[in-house]
C-alpha cells in the first residue's frame, strides 16, 4: 500500500510538479516569491489541466498517480500551447 | 493539432541526418528513421527525400543538454526528444537527447518509436490524450515489427494533409475503452490477486482495492511478449501465469517471464491438430486446468503434468450453452466464461450456469 511521503520527498515532489507544469503546461515561472503563495491556485489549475489530459482523477493535488505519470520518460514538446 | 494549424505547403519533403548517436550502428539509425518516415508517408500524400549536405526541411540530430534552442535536454530519461512544427529554420527539425540509451529493440528507448512520434510534430501534429496513440506524450515501447499507426494518429495527420494516394485507405488499431459495452477480450487471468484482461496489444489491469482500471501496453511489463495473447491462466499454487498464443506458450513466475520460453503447446499433451488455445482456467481446488479449443475442451492434471484421459470433450455437454469461449478465469469458486460481450458465471459444484452479465461488469462502469 502507498506509504505517506516523507518531508524530503514532498519538497522533491513540489519541484517535480512545478518543473513539469512549466515545461509542458505553460505554468509561468514567477520569480517573485511572495506571488508564489498566490500562484499556488494557478498551479492547482494547471495541475488539473494535466490530470484531465492524462485521464487521471482531477484533484488539483500531486497525488501518487499524478507523480507517477510525471516521472515517466516523455517527449519534450508541451502538451498545450504553441511550441516555438 | 498544433495551434495555428501549421503545415508544410508542399508534399515532397526532404530530411537530413545531421549526426549519429554513438549508441547504435549508423545503418540501424538510418533504418529506424526510414521506417519512422514511412509511418507517415504510408497514410498521406507526403514523400521524404534524404539529403546528405544541404539544408533539409527536417534536420534530425542528436544533442546534449543545452543545444541553443531554448529547450535544453536533461540527461538520461526524463525528456527524450523534441521537434518543431512545420516552418523555416528550426521548423520541422527533430532533436534527440544523446544521453539516452537508443536501441532498435525493447531495451533503453527504441529510436524508431521516438523518431516516429517526433516526426508527427514536424508535420504539424500536437500531443494526443489517447493513451494508445503514437502522439501520446509518454514513451511506450511497441515491437517495431508489430507496429501499426493507430487510428487516432491517422485521423489527425489526414486532417492536415489528406488521405494517401493508395486505392485502399489504411486503417489502424483503436484503444480499448474500459466501459465500451461492445468490448470483448482475447484472454483473462488472475495474477496475484489482480485481474488482467488482454486485448490486442493492451492489458487492462484491475486491482480489487482500486476503483479505476489501468490500461497499459503488454510490452510495458513484458517487452518480449507478442500482442494478441489468446489464452491465459494462473496456477496460484506455483505462483505462475501461463500465456498462450498460436501453438506457443510462455510462463510468467511472479512478474517475470521464465527463461527458455516460449515452448510448443504440444508439450502439454495437445495433439498436433490443435493450432491454438482459445481460453483456459485453473481450478485451484482440484489442481486441474481446463483448456478450451473451438467447441471442445481438454483437462490437464498439473500434478501429473499430463492431460487426463477421455478428453477432449464437448464444451456444451459439461458447461452448457456458452458457445465458443473467448476467455475464462476462476474467482472465488466460480468460473467466468466470456463469449463476445457476454459473461457466464458457472458453478463447478452445481455444474450449471448460475448467472450471466456484460463482459465489462468488473470495471465499475
Amino acid at each position: 500500500f502507498p506509504v505517506a511521503p516523507e518531508k524530503e520527498d514532498e519538497g522533491k515532489n513540489i519541484n517535480l510538479v512545478e518543473t513539469y507544469l512549466q515545461n509542458f503546461y505553460n505554468l509561468q515561472k514567477d520569480h517573485r516569491p511572495h506571488l508564489r503563495q498566490g500562484g499556488k491556485n494557478h498551479l492547482a489549475e494547471k495541475l488539473k489541466e494535466m490530470q484531465e489530459f492524462f485521464g487521471l482523477q482531477v484533484t488539483g493535488k500531486p497525488d501518487r498517480d499524478t507523480l507517477e505519470m510525471m516521472n515517466k520518460p516523455r517527449c519534450g514538446v508541451p502538451d498545450v500551447e504553441q511550441y516555438v | 493539432f498544433t495551434p495555428g494549424n501549421p503545415k508544410w505547403k508542399k508534399n515532397n519533403l526532404t530530411y537530413r541526418i545531421v549526426n549519429y548517436t554513438t549508441k547504435m550502428r549508423q545503418t540501424d539509425v538510418d533504418e529506424a528513421i526510414q521506417k519512422a518516415l514511412k509511418v507517415w508517408s504510408s497514410v498521406t500524400p507526403l514523400t521524404f527525400q534524404k539529403t546528405e549536405d544541404k539544408i533539409a526541411d527536417i534536420m534530425i540530430s542528436f544533442a546534449y543538454r543545452d543545444h541553443n534552442d531554448n529547450s535544453p535536454f536533461d540527461g538520461p530519461n526524463g525528456l527524450l526528444a523534441h521537434a518543431f512544427q512545420p516552418g523555416e529554420g528550426l521548423g520541422g527539425d527533430v532533436h534527440l537527447d544523446e544521453e539516452e540509451t537508443w536501441t532498435k529493440d525493447g531495451r533503453g528507448y527504441n529510436l524508431f518509436i521516438v523518431v516516429a512520434h517526433e516526426l508527427g510534430h514536424s508535420l504539424g501534429l500536437s500531443h494526443s490524450n489517447d493513451p494508445g496513440a503514437l502522439m501520446y506524450p509518454n514513451y511506450a515501447y511497441t515491437d517495431p515489427k508489430e507496429f501499426l499507426l493507430p487510428q487516432d494518429d491517422i485521423d489527425g495527420i489526414q486532417a492536415i494533409y489528406g488521405q494517401s494516394d493508395d486505392a485502399v485507405q489504411p486503417t489502424g488499431p483503436t484503444t480499448p475503452q474500459v466501459c465500451d459495452p461492445n468490448l470483448t477480450f482475447d484472454a483473462i487471468t488472475t495474477l496475484r490477486g489482480e485481474m488482467i484482461f488482454f486485448k490486442g496489444r493492451y492489458m487492462l489491469r484491475k486491482h480489487p482495492e482500486r476503483s479505476e482500471t489501468e490500461l497499459n501496453f503488454i510490452s510495458l511489463f513484458w517487452p518480449n511478449l507478442p500482442s494478441g495473447i489468446q489464452a491465459a491462466y494462473e496456477n496460484i499454487e506455483r505462483d505462475e501465469v501461463l500465456l498462450f498464443k498460436e501453438d506457443k506458450y510462455w510462463v510468467i513466475r511472479g512478474y517475470d517471464i521464465v527463461r527458455g520460453y516460449p515452448k510448443p503447446i504440444y508439450r502439454l499433451g495437445f495433439p498436433k491438430t490443435v493450432k491454438r488455445v482459445n481460453a483456459a482456467y485453473n481450478d485451484e481446488t482440484t489442481g486441474k486446468t481446463y483448456f478450451f479449443v473451438a467447441d471442445r475442451y481438454w483437462r490437464y492434471d498439473e500434478n501429473k503434468k499430463s492431460m487426463d484421459h477421455g478428453y477432449p470433450r464437448k464444451i456444451i455437454h459439461d458447461f452448457g450453452k456458452i458457445g465458443r469461449v473467448d476467455a475464462a478465469f476462476q474467482k472465488d469458486g466460480y468460473v467466468y466464461f466470456f463469449h463476445k460481450t457476454t459473461q457466464f458465471q458457472f458453478d463447478p459444484r452445481a455444474k450449471r450456469i448460475v448467472s450471466h452479465m456484460k463482459s465489462i461488469s468488473w470495471f465499475n462502469c
